[in-house]
């Protein structure tokens, strides 16, 4: 039986507007013990991530101002019923560790990280 | 054949003084794509852990300093040989996304993280 990306998801996904300060989304991060937050519009529509990496460039830049001042616009997404292997070969080709999952709308309806598919190898 | 570490980690691993001030440590993960960096002393002893989370942590809080004030002192750590079963285990229950490597003598030999046990899976 193919494992799919809904039986390792985290769902809901934790998301951010791309108003937000840069601070607000290191202040996110860091109460939910996560790396990685969709950027969503007003209608729940994904418009790009912006991860602690993001967050590191911005200090290391002294970048100040808001998310989608740092966020990334190209996202790379998966589906629910995507095989697990198709997912774990998205991050292995892009050098990125997570992919939000979203529906035929394109509304966010969780996330998948590296984190969650390497708990599958500690059987 | 059972898979240890030593075949799917990063070595060596790219390491940090705790001297070194936050945004230095920023530097170095941005430049080569990172998120994790073990603190070593002067004899290249494993001392702790700064993270792309850790420098979140800083921002959320407004912190400025050095590496020596926000890394984690405890850290968890692998071995060349360990199984990479075990490493997957022990980053799940400590909820983290990378284990050093170090030999017998405390020094980091490599790095493995959740990103590279992933890997295995995008076959
Ligand atoms: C290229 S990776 C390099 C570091 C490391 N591999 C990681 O994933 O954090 C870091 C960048 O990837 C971007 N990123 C993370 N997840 C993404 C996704 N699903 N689609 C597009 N970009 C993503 C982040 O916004 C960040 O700018
Ligand atoms: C508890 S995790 C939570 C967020 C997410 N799971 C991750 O790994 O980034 C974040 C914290 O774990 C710490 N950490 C990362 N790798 C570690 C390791 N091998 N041993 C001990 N602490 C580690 C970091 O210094 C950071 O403070």
């Amino acid at each position: 039986e193919i494992k799919v990306v809904k039986s390792v998801m985290s769902s809901p996904a934790i998301t951010i507007s791309p108003e937000a300060s840069i601070e607000e989304a290191a202040r996110i991060l860091i109460e939910n013990e996560i790396n990685h937050l969709p950027v969503v519009n007003e209608r729940g529509e994904l418009i790009g991530i912006v991860t602690s990496w993001d967050i590191a460039k911005a200090v290391a830049r002294g970048k100040i101002g808001k998310v989608e001042d740092i966020m990334t616009r190209k996202v790379i997404t998966t589906t629910m019923e995507e095989p697990i292997e198709i997912a774990a070969r998205k991050m292995e080709q892009h050098e990125i560790s997570a992919l939000p999952v979203v529906d035929k709308d394109n509304k966010v309806v969780g996330i998948v990280s590296s984190e969650d598919l390497s708990k599958l190898l500690a059987r």
